[in-house]
């Protein structure tokens, strides 16, 4: 299946790029999927934002962490030929090189979608309210 | 608050296209 790989502005583009190029060039079946969604706490907010307004702050680190992974993609997408050349010549050491490789594999197919964060659990919350009227149902019986 | 998601693949996803 997809590895799902978070992009926060406190990530180092450095360290994102080479993970990225490695995992996409030993793993050719499998995609990289980059996303800037919160972390399963929902948090994006770190400590050093206290006392500023929550909203705001949300918004600016959702903004350059969209930068980022824009960024990161486009580098990905530039140094991947090189990196699967790299790989290639050194899996077919001492014969001759890696030519088999048709010019189309060295291609990254790339799937944007963008949303809104709180579109993410319409479901849950609809639950949660079916839930409530089920515990008032059966105290008032 | 926005997201964005990109998914790279060295095979097409049709189902994504």
């Amino acid at each position: 299946g997809p590895h799902l790989m978070r992009v926060t502005d406190h990530h180092k583009m450095r360290s994102l790029v080479r993970f990225a190029l490695e995992f996409l060039v030993t793993n050719p079946a499998r995609p990289l999927v980059l996303h800037t969604m919160p972390n399963s706490r929902g948090n994006i907010i770190t400590e050093s934002d206290q006392g500023e307004p929550r909203t705001r702050i949300a918004r600016e680190k959702c903004t350059t962490s969209v930068a980022k992974l824009i960024s990161v993609v486009e580098i990905i997408k530039r140094e991947f030929p090189k990196a699967l050349r790299s790989h290639s010549s050194d899996a077919t050491a001492g014969d001759g090189g890696g030519t088999s490789l048709s010019s189309e594999s060295f291609n990254l197919h790339q799937y944007n979608e963008i949303g809104c964060k709180e579109d993410l659990f319409p479901l849950a919350e609809e639950e949660s309210n079916e839930d409530r009227a089920e515990r008032i149902r059966m105290l008032l019986e | 608050t926005p997201y964005m998601k990109i998914t790279l693949s060295r095979e097409p996803i049709p189902a994504l296209a």
